[in-house]
């Protein structure tokens, strides 16, 4: 097994295997490992991006608890080892490319949504992102207000009006208004990563 | 108007989820 784990480990790291699976090309990779190893040794030098690791990226702080940070984090630890590892972190920045289909985007923000991870979407999980989203903002909205959001919500996205929203359902949804509904799922900073960050190095290797 | 908005527009409107951050320090 441990020989198993080392051999995805370095399969993981080379850029050519990395960019045929993903948006990214060979440079491209060789810039996200300087943004990984900057991550992933923000607070201890391990060689993989922890949940504080990732939440002092994403709010410089790693004690800010966030739904949707954790629920991020959860989708991109696709092995669900509690860290992400260089290859994790490049597949699902993919995802975010600004190439990448909007089928693939959706998915990855219905499986984001679908927080007890049934399959679908139901008006308590709905709720609970509301209200989180009211917990982590300045906006405050009253019981009643937060209930019309939720009756709106599955008058648009329910089409079989059974109380849940499926994938199906889901693609359908977006596909009607897009720009509104993935607007966080495209990085604009991806679609030329080596020249946008010129401080990073195309160096000749991803070293261990 | 986050009453005229669905919940999902709301969540994406209220950048809950902005991974931008990431590359910006």
């Amino acid at each position: 097994m441990g020989c198993c784990c080392t051999k995805q480990r370095v399969d993981h790291k080379d850029p050519a295997v990395l960019a045929s699976q993903t948006y990214f090309n060979i440079s491209e990779i060789e810039a996200l490992y300087d943004l990984f190893k900057k991550l992933s040794s923000s607070i201890i030098h391990d060689g993989v991006i922890s949940k504080e690791e990732f939440q002092l990226g994403l709010f410089g702080s790693s004690e800010k608890r966030s739904l949707f940070a954790d629920r991020v984090f959860q989708l991109f630890d696709s092995k669900n080892d509690g860290v992400i590892e260089f290859g994790e972190f490049v597949k699902a920045l993919s995802v975010f490319h600004p190439a990448a289909p909007q089928a693939q985007k959706a998915d990855f923000a219905f499986r984001l949504y679908d927080i007890s991870q049934r399959g679908f979407i139901e008006r308590g999980e709905v709720r609970e992102m509301i209200l989180a989203l009211l917990n982590e903002s300045d906006l405050v909205l009253c019981h009643d207000i937060i209930e019309v959001i939720i009756d709106k919500t599955f008058e648009e996205a329910d089409s079989k009006g059974d109380g849940r929203i499926d994938p199906e359902e889901w693609q359908e949804f977006v596909a009607r208004n897009p720009s509104l509904l993935l607007r966080n799922m495209t990085i604009p900073y991806l679609k030329d990563l080596t020249t946008q960050f010129p401080s990073f190095k195309l160096t000749s290797g991803i070293e261990d | 108007k986050p009453v005229s908005m669905n919940a999902f527009e709301l969540i994406c409107r209220s950048q809950s989820f902005n991974l931008d951050s990431l590359f910006e320090k």
